[in-house]
């Protein structure tokens, strides 16, 4: 009885729309599967019990949705273009993944061709290419200070070996040329020999 | 500089600071969130021993002793907006968890929102000054997310005008509260009240647990630290076991539900309210999911620019990792996860505190929907970035094992949010009861607002049309 609506893949609002939609289903799913259950003259409970892999589907698919309109809905608040149109971008990647990665869910509920999935790889791959000269520049903006991050890998100044080195000689390993474990048990092994 | 990481930034196609000032929400909110970080950063108090090179013990103890640095500092420095003592707080915690935590995070709010007018003179001066440190204990050693299969009890004693808590069984010990075992001498005790013959379920209340002049715990409570976890070292998450406690009938938080000095029982307008904190807790988890992918996404992806290996194109240099497609393919939907997460987490922030305004005034109409989104969204962002840290920490290579990538602990502190404030398939089935009411509610012919309003649409999409 449903009429198919098919995603528009370079457009962001059309893909908030099909989370809508794919939320809509999961959720009509699940209570129509609560509603068999109870027909086979189950209790409420035991009902809801063999329903919650739908339940949960339908739970996961909604914040899904919420969290890609967000996401749509934050880009209007920028008014950078530079900044805009990077975020538009990452806004893009993350709604096409989540389809890719879910693209059961898009197909059933008809919003969603086969054709278009390698068509939504082809894009993803493109959003990729876009997004990376920007990448340390996005990671860059969240500004945690080296004292935060806590990490030799993901320092500003880029020192991670530099930084890796120094932080093992300070192991209490070190701390000694030759451990006491040496003393106490490997050399009495060895002098046996 | 390394050059690498040169040449990325100068490249760039936007600039980074507008963008950071996009996310504090302004220039000038990034210019005080910098100065408040350089207090700690510059602090020599604040400097200690890298903790992985210290035993639990010692991290404890370094843990008490920058909570009370920390309180003493910010009163010193008169800081008192929640966010820029966030902002302090979260510089000089590195990342790990803190003994007082709960304190401030659950207790002190517990009593702020739950406390009578009366009960908040009485207790939240003392709590303010740490002279009472309190802990939230709901988790029971046999039950966690399902409150109803709570055992301890509150039972009144109209005769003395006292509640009697006990824990009757070893599974209704409380169990993983953190600051519980060795730091908190209060805690607010989740407990089946029992009033003149009946059981009317969950109810708050405090609870000394240990003497105010020697920290000894007090006779017939047992108390102590839960061992070491997988992350977490530096709390004291602790067990709790009550023999006929008695405590005043003043000590139950009796802002809606409340017990007269006969015993009656009075109804609150709402059973959600007793999880008030909870849901508040919920709700700020979202914004740390953000922040832990964030951070993990900075170290992968500037890692990532960093680090050459084999060959891109024969008898070439070395390329950066970060120009390989599957290293893109693991690390940019992530980047823009966290992104998408930040702003779910400003927007959940938000709403927490325009419904919470409303149930102030008396509105508790909003209440389901915002118990069903922080459920859900908590759910949703911690099992996202709960598996995107570990894809962070293979996308480094065997140095993400290393303790010095910082990824195994922002992955062991950030993991535990899965299952703490509410197991997460369990939260999801929560927000699928409100999912599945709206349905009905839609069905049977009513009009939904917040975001479950797209169910009005989909009711007549779905009903099948005339040929």
């Amino acid at each position: 009885g449903s009429r198919p609506t098919v995603i528009n893949i370079n457009d962001l609002q059309s893909l908030v729309e099909a989370y809508k939609l794919r939320a809509a289903n999961l959720v009509e799913t699940a209570a129509k599967s609560l509603q068999t259950e109870l027909q086979r003259s189950k209790s409420q409970e035991d009902a809801w019990n063999n329903s919650s892999l739908e339940l949960v589907r339908a739970s996961d698919a909604h914040c899904h949705y919420v969290v890609v309109k967000l996401f749509a809905a934050k880009l209007s608040e920028i008014s950078n273009t530079a900044v805009y149109s990077v975020l538009s971008t990452l806004a893009l990647l993350y709604a096409l993944h989540g389809v890719a990665s879910n693209s059961g869910d898009f197909l059933q509920a008809g919003l969603l061709t086969v054709p278009q999935l390698s068509q939504i790889t082809q894009r993803i791959k493109a959003l990729m290419a876009e997004i990376r000269p920007n990448a340390v520049a996005l990671v860059d903006a969240f500004d945690y200070r080296d004292e935060m991050l806590n990490s030799a890998l993901g320092r500003y100044d880029g020192n991670v070996y530099e930084s890796m080195f120094e932080w093992a000689k300070r192991s209490p390993l070190n701390r000694t040329e030759v451990h006491e474990s040496y003393y106490k048990y490997m050399k009495p092994l060895q002098s046996k020999l | 500089m390394n050059p690498d990481l040169r040449r990325e930034r100068e490249n760039a196609t936007f600039e980074s600071e507008i963008l950071t000032n996009f996310l504090d929400g302004g220039v000038e909110k990034t210019r005080r969130r910098r100065e408040i970080e350089s207090l700690v950063i510059n602090d020599p108090d604040f400097q200690h021993e890298d903790l992985n090179f210290l035993s639990r013990s010692e991290r404890y103890d370094a843990a008490v002793k920058k909570s009370v640095l920390m309180f003493s500092k910010l009163r010193d420095y008169g800081i008192s907006d929640p966010e820029e003592i966030y902002s302090y707080k979260r510089v000089a915690r590195q990342g790990t968890t803190e003994p007082f935590g709960l304190h401030f995070v659950m207790f002190i709010p517990m009593l702020s929102s739950q406390c009578t007018p009366e009960q908040r003179d009485k207790w939240l001066p003392p709590s303010s000054s740490c002279e009472v440190l309190g802990t939230y204990a709901q988790t029971e050693l046999g039950h966690g997310t399902h409150i109803r299969g709570l055992e301890t009890t509150a039972t009144y004693d109209p005769s003395t005008q006292e509640f009697v808590l006990n824990s009757p069984t070893v599974t209704s010990i409380k169990w993983w509260p953190g600051g519980l075992g060795k730091t908190s001498n209060h805690a607010i005790v989740l407990a089946q009240l029992y009033t003149q013959g009946k059981c009317h379920g969950l109810h708050a209340f405090i609870v000394p647990i240990r003497c105010m002049k020697t920290h000894q715990p007090l006779p017939g409570v047992v108390v102590g630290d839960i061992g070491p976890k997988f992350g977490f070292h530096e709390v004291d998450n602790g067990f709790l076991k009550l023999d006929n406690i008695r405590i005043p009938r003043e000590n139950m938080l009796m802002k809606y539900a409340k017990v007269q000095p006969d015993g009656m029982y009075v109804k609150p307008p709402s059973d959600k309210l007793t999880y008030g904190t909870m849901v508040f807790i919920r709700a700020m988890i979202v914004g740390e999911s953000a922040m832990a992918l964030s951070k993990s996404c900075t170290i992968a992806i500037r890692y990532s620019a960093v680090r050459h290996q084999s060959e891109l194109r024969a008898g070439e240099p070395e390329p950066q990792i970060l120009d390989y497609q599957a290293q893109q393919y693991k690390l940019f939907p992530l980047l823009a996860t966290a992104y998408a997460f930040t702003f779910v987490g400003q927007y959940m922030k938000n709403t927490y505190n325009r419904i919470t305004g409303d149930i102030n005034q008396g509105d508790f109409s909003q209440l389901p929907e915002l118990h069903a989104l922080a459920a859900g969204l908590k759910a949703f962002t911690t099992w996202s970035v709960n598996a995107g840290i570990e894809v962070c920490r293979m996308a480094c290579g065997g140095h993400g094992y290393s303790q010095s990538s910082g990824l195994p602990d922002i992955y062991v502190t950030f993991t535990a949010t899965c299952t703490y404030e509410g197991e997460n398939t369990v939260m999801m089935l929560q927000t699928a009861r409100y999912l599945v009411k709206s349905y009905r509610q839609v069905r049977d012919g009513k009009q939904l607002s917040g975001t479950v309003s797209y169910l009005n649409e989909s009711h007549q999409r779905f009903q099948p049309q005339p040929t």
